[in-house]
């Protein structure tokens, strides 16, 4: 606004004096200004308006855990089996995540139980962002029982529950290890590839699968009933808890169920800005692992920053600092860096 | 002597640089679908680019260069003093479908600052 008349006249008459011009002292923005200038910045933040969501809707754990584990929030995180998702973050400035798509009438008229279908709508994905990956999760809860042996589970893509082409997307064992994870459950997650995603995208934006869950090394067919005891949870009389958390129990609140129920999440990127993780610096390729919150342990797979930051923590243990001290004192800046800045 | 420091100082204070602002989202409403953080550091630039520009201050070769028209013609206004280096924060928000996402948002904290 300094520029006055004087400077218009060195303009060559490329462009009409501003209305800022004429105008010495800034005055507070009115309402209709204000609310043009949150368009622009929203605009900019790639919404179109501004999200009014809900109040209370949960958010899930794993999003959190991821967030704070950015922010190099590590004695935040929650989960004690996290594991930083670098593989898919290198490339990607954007997760989103998605809860199935729960239907009643489905959930009652199902009798096999060892088979589940659920489905997720993935079309609020804008179309200007590019899909890199994606993973599904699923909890593996530690208070069902797999019966005896290792069990298979088998991952479908599939539109509905009778679609007869179903495309077998992976396969897995589940053995009976109960020592390999934690009483509060364990997220087996299976990678899905970016052409799926985006073939998906740019069709109907319905993400189907169907887990189908065997007994492994049983060649005989097993009677319904055996099956079905050693099969998803039984949802209509919560207390038949199986492998995987895929439906509901009866009676269980929002924010529970919201922590345990199967998470899509997308890794995408919109074309703007940076990764998640800065590309350049040194990655070491082994699982690290760092105390967490409680003392529990967090893994940073492959990341450089987990790794920075577990030799760091590694040393300043040996020190004899509690993960609060270091924490604190070091707001999450590795050791080295630390001293080097201070120098 | 004193007065001259004194001069001095109160010049270099006007100088182009980067001052503190925190940016709370809870002061425009923007809580409601911001989980986290719940506020940043975005800080932004002010001052003076007047002769002589410090290495400090970043100045680019068109910035002296207006700097020394400016010295001789008035009219011609002295450079501004804009952000030079800008780095990005992490938002987690739900979208207009109550769906939790997490974004690496570009040029949100003012690092450095420069004519």
């Amino acid at each position: 606004g300094r520029q006055g008349e004087d400077t218009s006249e060195i303009d060559h008459g490329r462009g009409p004096p501003t209305s800022s011009s004429s105008t010495p002292t800034p005055s507070p923005p009115d309402s209709n200004l204000s609310q043009t200038i949150q368009t622009l910045l929203l605009s900019r933040l790639g919404l179109q308006s501004q999200p009014n969501p809900q109040s209370g809707v949960p958010v899930p754990q794993y999003l959190l855990d991821l967030y704070r584990f950015h922010q190099k929030q590590y004695h935040l995180v929650e989960d004690p089996s996290f594991s930083f998702p670098s593989q898919h973050i290198q490339q990607a400035n954007t997760v989103r995540s998605f809860h199935h798509s729960e239907s009643r009438e489905d959930s009652h008229t199902e009798k096999d139980h060892t088979r589940v279908h659920i489905s997720f709508d993935i079309s609020s994905i804008p179309q200007e962002e590019r899909v890199l990956s994606a993973e599904l999760r699923l909890l593996r809860s530690d208070r069902a029982s797999l019966g005896p042996g290792p069990h298979r589970l088998n991952l479908y893509l599939s539109k509905h529950r009778e679609d007869p082409e179903q495309a077998l997307l992976e396969t897995r064992l589940l053995t009976n290890n109960l020592h390999s994870y934690k009483p509060s459950g364990f997220w087996e997650a299976f990678t899905l590839s970016a052409e799926l995603l985006q073939k998906i995208q740019e069709s109907s934006g319905s993400l189907g699968f169907l887990l189908e869950i065997k007994p492994e090394n049983i060649t005989n067919p097993l009677p319904y009933q055996m099956l079905a005891s050693a099969s998803y949870e039984d949802k209509t009389d919560g207390q038949n808890e199986r492998h995987l958390r895929v439906c509901r129990s009866v009676g269980q609140d929002d924010h529970s169920w919201a922590r345990e129920r199967p998470l899509l999440v997308t890794y995408s990127h919109d074309g703007r800005g940076e990764p998640l993780i800065k590309h350049g610096r040194k990655t070491s390729g082994k699982s690290q692992r760092i105390r967490g919150k409680k003392g529990s342990k967090v893994r940073a797979r492959n990341s450089s920053k987990g790794h920075d930051t577990a030799k760091a923590w590694g040393r300043a243990k040996k020190k004899g600092y509690s993960v609060q001290d270091w924490a604190t004192n070091t707001g999450g800046v590795s050791w080295s860096e630390r001293g080097r800045v201070k120098r | 002597n004193g007065g001259h420091s004194a001069k001095l100082r109160r010049l270099s204070r006007g100088r182009c640089r980067r001052h503190p602002l925190h940016v709370d989202f809870r002061d425009v409403g923007w809580q409601k679908w911001i989980i986290a953080p719940s506020g940043y550091d975005a800080f932004f630039c002010l001052g003076e680019c007047r002769y002589p520009l410090a290495d400090h201050m970043n100045a680019s070769s068109h910035a002296v260069v207006q700097t020394m028209v400016n010295s001789v013609n008035g009219a011609v206004p002295r450079p501004c003093c804009v952000p030079t280096s800008l780095s990005p924060i992490a938002l987690l928000y739900m979208d207009s479908q109550d769906r939790v996402v997490l974004k690496n948002y570009q040029d949100m904290v003012v690092e450095g600052c420069g004519c």
